[in-house]
């Protein structure tokens, strides 16, 4: 395990007491590996670890008492810096009409993930809007509909009233449509928040991604959140790359770390794009959301 | 590549930086990279033209070892089981797979085993519907356990060749979900002996090397017999395979190339090899 890595680079690396270029090569190739095996896109590692041995052969390491420690101190310090954001609040709502677009690579917790944050959004007084503006996948729809009707329910037990999350769906109308119909509808029916449930699609997919440019421009989300799972590997930097360079994201939601990954694409993520992870999703309950802590995560990657 | 030159350190690096970039894993590059600089040193291969030659045979060889196959029931219906983490393309791998035996003239029969997810019973429904095959459903939240039992049930009265159960996503480290899934299994094994003839992990390509834990943990609960190998139509190589067959023996039989029933190939071990290396 990795626990076990960081024992050994202060055990065995740095024992000696003494700093020098053989020594910190050996926590450095260390370091290394345990990226890699954590699915850290490689190109990352390696721009990771230049600046990790930059800053362990400065003066900082060469003066510490316990070089070992301030070895790995240096390493947690990067990955929390890397990963960090400033904003306080993850999803600011300042706006009569806040639109929120999700998109992402098939199979990615979008769906999910809408109901997810329409349940957040709704604990902090707000009425969302779900949008299916997936019309491709089989009962994708009604998936929505299932979920927007569920959390209705949760809500209306919670307070002890009725409380509606309406779901809304065209599925003769093409995806950029079916977004724009959408806004006029919310302000109509006194929603402050659209959630826009898009298809899964490849980075690859030409007239896929025009699709999500088109919605885009349509509908001008304050929030373009890229959800992508916490599994994906050395993948996870090409395929946030060109959705950011196509689509520009605001921001990201890491699903599935209810699971043992590692989750070192929350890295490649931001290095590729330097879009801040916000959210994460630990479950498959709506309840599963939870806000973004670099340190939390940089704990995770490293073991 | 650079062929035709002497094998060197630089081309040794590219080959490591190619192989980990396809989520092939750091042990089992290092692995690959030993064995070529130990055939290089016993003059097995002098040029780099050979290199990449020697690395596709060596690979293409631990990917074929077992049956890519699937293994077909003689007197009965063929009972394939359906499992993988959340999101792997499970309920699309189905249609791909019915859509195929339905082109080879087999009587098919699906089982909506996900009795948890949103619409999932609807998902699998409309595809069942499209290719023109029955389904087994009960209501959502009921036991899939009951869904599996009925629909190898309905398997044999209806005397199908095929019946392919739906589970839901679940992940590997969910203890009473792997619980679950041997109850299932069980419950297949008590209605047919030999029952489930195949057990598939549907495993999505872009997935790092969680992969390998996924594998390891899905057949402690449930022996797998091949690996469905979705969403190879993207831009990850789904590396982990080599892994998987090296340290478990499961092997790959049938890769998808989209979200069509028409997207499916079985395995073939040259292709696969030539684009991991491409
Ligand atoms: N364990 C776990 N499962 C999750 C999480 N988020 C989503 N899921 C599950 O992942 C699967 C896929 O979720 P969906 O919401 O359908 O994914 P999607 O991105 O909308 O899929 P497509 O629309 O087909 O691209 C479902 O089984 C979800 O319940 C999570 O944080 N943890
Ligand atoms: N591009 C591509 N997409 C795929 C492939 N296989 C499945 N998908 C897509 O991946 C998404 C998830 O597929 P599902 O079949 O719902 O996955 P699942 O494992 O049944 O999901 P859960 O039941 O929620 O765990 C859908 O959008 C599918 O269309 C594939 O081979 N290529
Ligand atoms: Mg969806
Ligand atoms: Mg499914």
């Amino acid at each position: 395990t990795l626990s076990n890595k960081f024992y050994d680079i202060k055990n065995n690396f740095f024992s000696s007491g003494k700093i020098n270029e053989k020594n910190i090569q050996d926590g450095i190739k260390a370091i290394e590996e345990a990226l890699i095996n954590a699915d850290v896109n490689f190109r990352v590692v390696k721009g990771l670890v230049k600046r990790v041995k930059e800053k362990a052969l400065g003066e900082e390491l060469i003066k510490s008492v316990k070089p070992g420690d301030q070895f790995v101190q240096i390493v947690h310090y990067e990955l929390v810096e890397l990963m960090k954001s400033d904003d306080e609040e993850r999803l600011p709502i300042t706006k009569d009409l806040t639109v929120i677009m999700m998109v992402g690579l098939q199979g990615s917790g979008k769906t999910t993930t809408c109901g997810k944050l329409a349940r957040y959004l709704i604990k902090k007084g707000h009425r969302p809007l779900l949008v299916a503006a997936d019309t491709q996948r089989p009962a994708a729809i009604e998936q929505l509909k299932v979920l927007g009707k569920t959390l209705g329910e949760q809500i209306s037990e919670e307070r002890g009233e009725d409380f509606e999350v309406p779901v809304y769906s065209a599925p003769q109308d093409p995806p950029p449509k079916i977004c724009k119909d959408a806004i006029p509808i919310a302000k109509e029916n006194n929603n402050d928040i659209v959630i826009l449930d898009t298809a899964g699609r490849l980075h690859i997919d030409d007239a896929l991604m025009d699709e999500l440019l088109s919605i885009r421009k349509k509908t001008k989300p304050d929030h373009v959140f890229f959800v992508m799972d916490s599994m994906t590997g050395q993948n996870a930097f090409d395929s946030a790359k060109i959705f950011n360079e196509q689509i520009n994201i605001d921001g990201v939601v890491l699903t599935k770390l209810d699971s043992d990954a590692k989750g070192g694409a929350a890295l490649s993520i931001k290095e590729v794009t330097g879009k801040p992870v916000k959210f994460v999703g630990v479950g498959e309950k709506l309840d599963a959301l939870e806000e973004f802590h670099a340190d939390r995560m940089a704990n995770r990657i490293l073991g | 590549f650079q062929i035709g030159r002497k094998i060197d350190e630089a081309f040794l690096e590219d080959l490591e930086e190619r192989l980990i970039m396809a989520d092939v894993g750091l042990d089992t590059t290092k692995y690959l990279i030993d064995a070529l600089k130990s055939s290089y040193k016993d003059k097995e291969i002098k040029e780099k033209d050979q290199i990449l030659t020697f690395l596709k045979e060596n690979l293409k060889e631990r990917l074929t070892q077992k049956g890519n196959e699937l293994k077909l029931n003689e007197d009965g219906p063929t009972v394939i089981l359906v499992i993988g983490v959340n999101g792997s393309g499970k309920t699309t791998s189905i249609a791909k797979l019915a859509h195929h035996f339905v082109q080879q003239d087999k009587k098919v029969l699906l089982g909506a085993g996900d009795t948890f997810r949103a619409a999932a019973i609807d998902q699998l429904e409309i595809w069942a519907e499209r290719i023109g095959i029955d389904i087994v459903k009960h209501k959502m939240g009921s036991d899939p356990a009951a869904v599996a039992f009925d629909a190898v049930q309905a398997a044999l009265s209806r005397e199908s060749d095929i019946i392919i159960i739906d589970t839901a996503g679940r992940l590997h480290t969910q203890k009473n979900l792997m619980k679950e899934l041997q109850k299932i299994h069980n419950v297949l094994k008590k209605k047919i002996p030999e029952a489930p003839h195949e057990v598939l992990l549907i495993l999505d390509a872009t997935i790092g090397q969680n992969a390998i834990t996924q594998a390891e943990l899905f057949s402690a609960a449930t022996p797998i017999t091949g690996i469905f190998l979705s969403k190879l139509d993207g831009t990850a190589k789904g590396g982990v395979v080599l892994a998987i067959q090296n340290q478990l023996d499961i092997p790959v039989k049938f890769i998808g190339l989209g979200e069509k029933c028409e997207d499916m190939e079985a395995f073939d071990s040259e292709q696969f090899v030539d684009a991991l290396l491409s």
